[in-house]
């Protein structure tokens, strides 16, 4: 599951 | 970090600074859509309100200069050189991107929070923020070799993500189905442009679409 802190792509 | 998206923001990086200086450099926007650099201006705020969110100085800093940079942009095409904005040209009806793409934000999203939400809406709106600007040229049947450069290297960007999340799912098994799916309609709606900036603009020709 992807959370707000794995975005880490631009 | 891989170097697909390595390549890939340094392209999406490249394409604003092309955009910039074009403007900057002959003083007018001509045959730009103030549209989709509003969409875009829209797009890097509502994405990076994660911000304070720290993820690396690298991150940090391409966010600071891509939300500077689309209000620097939309700035240049609304305030300082106004006059050589061509709104006439400009006619695409941005509420059937925003609208839906907000909507289908709310409905299909990791988490019903208001930071996710907006993420997924800039995703959203970030994979058809571009349709302005080719309505644009596909309207006005031309674009200048330097705005043919820009559109080509703001394509390639997602393209190349693409990649990077082949090779993320391969090697991290991480992936993001919101992001994949958007990228790839991003990507797609580039295809056109791609093959007549491959077989006309490489070749030294100005792109112009068939009559």
């Amino acid at each position: 599951k992807s959370t707000l802190s794995s975005h880490d792509e631009l | 970090m891989n170097i697909f998206r390595l390549v890939g923001d340094l392209s999406h990086l490249l394409a604003i600074i092309i955009l910039l200086l074009k403007i900057w450099k002959t003083r007018s926007c001509a045959g730009i859509s103030g549209k989709s650099q509003i969409l875009f201006a829209i797009v890097y705020t509502s994405r990076y309100l994660d911000l304070p969110n720290f993820v690396s100085m690298y991150n940090t800093l391409m966010k600071i200069v891509f939300i500077a940079a689309s209000y620097a942009t939309v700035y240049l095409i609304y305030m300082k050189f106004k006059a050589t904005y061509d709104h006439n040209h400009d006619t695409f009806r941005v509420e059937f991107l925003v609208l839906p793409s907000f909507v289908l934000a709310l409905l299909i999203n990791h988490d019903f929070t208001v930071l996710e939400v907006l993420w997924t809406f800039s995703i959203y709106m970030e994979s058809v923020a571009i349709l302005p600007q080719l309505f644009m040229v596909s309207k006005t049947g031309e674009a200048e070799s330097i705005t043919s450069h820009y559109l080509f290297a703001l394509g390639s960007y997602r393209a190349l993500y693409i990649l990077n999340w082949i090779y993320r799912y391969t090697t991290e098994d991480h992936y993001d189905l919101i992001a994949i799916v958007a990228g790839i309609v991003q990507t797609v709606l580039y295809c056109d442009f791609f093959y007549l900036y491959i077989t006309k603009v490489l070749k030294g020709k100005k792109l112009q679409l068939p009559a």
